[in-house]
C-alpha cells in the first residue's frame, strides 16, 4: 500500500 | 514599470498552455533576471517552476522587482486572441492593479491590446535545493508524452525505475500490468530523437500518472525532455525553452507504508 507524499515533505518553505 | 517584449510570441501560449491544467492562479515575478514563477496545485504534490531570462527577450525593462498575481485561465483566454506569429509585448505599472498584453502581427496591421486585472495571491514558496541525481533521462519529449498517455489506459500510477537495462516504466491495472523499456540510444541522425541514461545509482519511484500527464502539455516547448531522479526525492521533468530557460515540474513521490 502507498499513500502519496506531498512536497512540504521534501522541500523548506521560505 | 515593466515592459517585456518577445518577438516569438507564441512561446508565451505554449508555456501558458503547458502549466494552466496544474496550476489556477500564480504569482508571475519580474527582476533584472528575467521572468519567472513557482506555483504549486492545489494539493501541492506537484510543483512547476518558470525562467524565462532577460537576454531571450528583444526588449526587457524591469525597473523594480514585482510580482503579478494571474488567474491562468483568464490569461490563456486572452493569449488564445493572439495570433502564432504575433509579437507579444506585457506591461504594467508598478504599483498598479492591472497587467496589459499587447499583440502585434508581424506585417504591423493589426495591433490588440488587452487589460488583464491582477490579483492577490497568498502562495507558498519553497527553496528547492540543488541536488545530485542518482540517474538523469534524456529522451524525446514526444516519446515520453506517449508513454504517459498509453499507461494511463492501464493504471493510475507509473514506477520509473533506471538501472544498466535502461529505464523503465511499469503500471498495473484491473486489466493487467504494462511495462516499457527505453534503452539508451545515441546512434541516431537527430540528436533530438536520442535517449541518453546517466545513471550513479540505480532508481525506482512510484508517481501517479494523472500528473505526469498533465506535465506533457508542456511537450510543445522542447523535443527533449530531462527526468532526474533520486530515491525519496521528488521527480524533475524539465522541458527546455531555447535560448531562455526552462519549465520544471516537480512532482513527490508515492511513498510505501
Amino acid at each position: 500500500k502507498s499513500s502519496q507524499g506531498r512536497l512540504e515533505s521534501f522541500f523548506k518553505r521560505t | 514599470m515593466l515592459e517585456l517584449r518577445l518577438v516569438q510570441g507564441s512561446l508565451f501560449k505554449k508555456v501558458l498552455d503547458g502549466i494552466k491544467d496544474l496550476v489556477n492562479d500564480a504569482n508571475f515575478d519580474c527582476s533584472s533576471t528575467g521572468f519567472s514563477l513557482q506555483a504549486m496545485d492545489s494539493s501541492h504534490v506537484a510543483l512547476v517552476a518558470l525562467l524565462l531570462r532577460s537576454e531571450g527577450f528583444e526588449h526587457y525593462r524591469c525597473d523594480r522587482n514585482i510580482s503579478m498575481g494571474m488567474n491562468l485561465s483568464n490569461m490563456a483566454k486572452m493569449f488564445k486572441c493572439a495570433g502564432n506569429d504575433d509579437i507579444i509585448t506585457i506591461k504594467a505599472d508598478d504599483g498598479g492593479d492591472t497587467v496589459t498584453f499587447m499583440f502585434e502581427s508581424p506585417t504591423q496591421d493589426k495591433i490588440s491590446d488587452f487589460e488583464m486585472k491582477l490579483m492577490s495571491i497568498d502562495s507558498e514558496h519553497l527553496g528547492i535545493p540543488e541536488a545530485e541525481y542518482h540517474a538523469i533521462v534524456k529522451m524525446p519529449s514526444s516519446e515520453f508524452a506517449r508513454i504517459c498517455r498509453d499507461l494511463s489506459t492501464i493504471g493510475d500510477t507509473v514506477v520509473i525505475s533506471v538501472s544498466k537495462e535502461g529505464v523503465k516504466f511499469t503500471t498495473k491495472g484491473d486489466i493487467g500490468i504494462a511495462n516499457i523499456v527505453c534503452r539508451q540510444n545515441t546512434s541516431v541522425d537527430k540528436p533530438e530523437e536520442a535517449t541518453v541514461i546517466e545513471m550513479n545509482e540505480p532508481v525506482s519511484l512510484t508517481f501517479a500518472l494523472r500528473y505526469m500527464n498533465s506535465f506533457t502539455k508542456a511537450t510543445p516547448l522542447s523535443n527533449i525532455v530531462t527526468i532526474s531522479l533520486s530515491n525519496e526525492l521528488p521527480v524533475v521533468v524539465e522541458y527546455k525553452i531555447a535560448e531562455m530557460g526552462y519549465v520544471r515540474f516537480y512532482l513527490a513521490p508515492k511513498i510505501e507504508e
